[in-house]
């Protein structure tokens, strides 16, 4: 899960604009 | 009944298709094409048009250190311009990483899918399917960029300095006959999620149920295909067949890209994108 961390954030966030 | 509930899901796939990608097929080749009301694209074809043409850059997501400083216009070899068109380049990918993530959620039943899988199948689809997306942007002279702003030639990114030179002219190549099929933003918004449901990706936990989901997804492209393309016959195979010839050109993309990392001492990755490529093939 570490490993892909800010696809999992991508994936669980809704609509709001991640900050990337 | 059957057959309504098909068409239902490809009208729910094409408005999503539209609302999280900002320029579609269709904005694009009229943009080629020159039928805009707008402005035409600012053409870099060389290093001076593409240091001039770097303000229309759309670089939302850019970190202040890497915009010109009012001392720009220093010196500046072409290596460094080239890197930093790499790094815009990066940023932009990045973006459409998670405008293909939103569109893969509004997937019905995809978010259902194991979180793992969910990601799985967005490490390994991502890429191909920002490669189908960037044909459509695509003629044999060139492409568009930032949004259809930008039209940069193929020859200049032919000129451009080892590994670099190397990086779009297969994906050219691949997009002159990926575009003779002729395929819309509506079919286009069906093939990208058949692609994202693969249940062949090397980890996934549960295949059954992202098979399920691709299969309907399947009969609802051959329907599409049918339908919006009566005369163009066997189109649903040829579409299916161009999905072998994608996970080659990820594979050889991913490669160049760890070369990249090898020999350009001053680039970093993306960190989403190291993230996507890490151990991918």
């Amino acid at each position: 899960k570490e490993k892909h961390k800010i696809l999992h954030r991508l994936l669980q966030n809704s609509t709001s604009p991640v900050d990337l | 009944p059957e057959s309504a509930d098909l068409r239902a899901l490809a009208k729910h796939l094409y408005e999503s298709y539209l609302k999280y990608f900002p320029l579609t097929k269709a904005k694009a080749r009229a943009i080629l094409s020159g039928k805009t009301s707008g402005s035409a694209p600012f053409v870099i074809h060389d290093m001076k048009s593409l240091t001039e043409g770097e303000q229309f850059i759309n670089c939302r997501q850019m970190p202040v250190m890497e915009q010109r400083s009012e001392f720009g216009h220093v010196q500046e070899s072409a290596s460094e311009v080239e890197l930093r068109f790499f790094h815009r380049w990066q940023y932009r990918s990045a973006e459409a990483v998670r405008e293909v993530t939103e569109f893969a959620k509004s997937i019905p039943g995809f978010v259902s899918l194991d979180l793992n899988d969910q990601v799985t199948l967005l490490k390994y689809g991502v890429i191909e399917v920002l490669i189908i997306m960037t044909a459509s942007l695509m003629n044999k002279d060139g492409m568009l960029i930032s949004y259809g702003q930008i039209f940069m030639t193929r020859e200049f990114l032919k000129s451009l300095r080892k590994p670099f030179c190397e990086m779009m002219e297969p994906k050219f190549e691949f997009a002159i006959k990926f575009n003779m099929l002729e395929l819309d933003d509506s079919d286009m918004a069906l093939f990208l999620a058949v692609i994202i449901l693969s249940g062949d990706r090397p980890g996934l936990l549960n295949v059954k149920p992202i098979e399920d989901l691709q299969e309907t997804v399947l009969q609802t492209l051959e329907l599409q295909l049918k339908m919006n393309h009566p005369d163009s016959l066997q189109l649903f195979a040829k579409v299916l067949q161009k999905m072998t010839d994608l996970r080659q050109l990820v594979n050889d993309h991913v490669h160049l890209i760890q070369l990249l990392k090898k020999t350009e001492v001053d680039m970093c990755l993306h960190p989403l994108l190291q993230e996507i490529m890490k151990d991918l093939y």
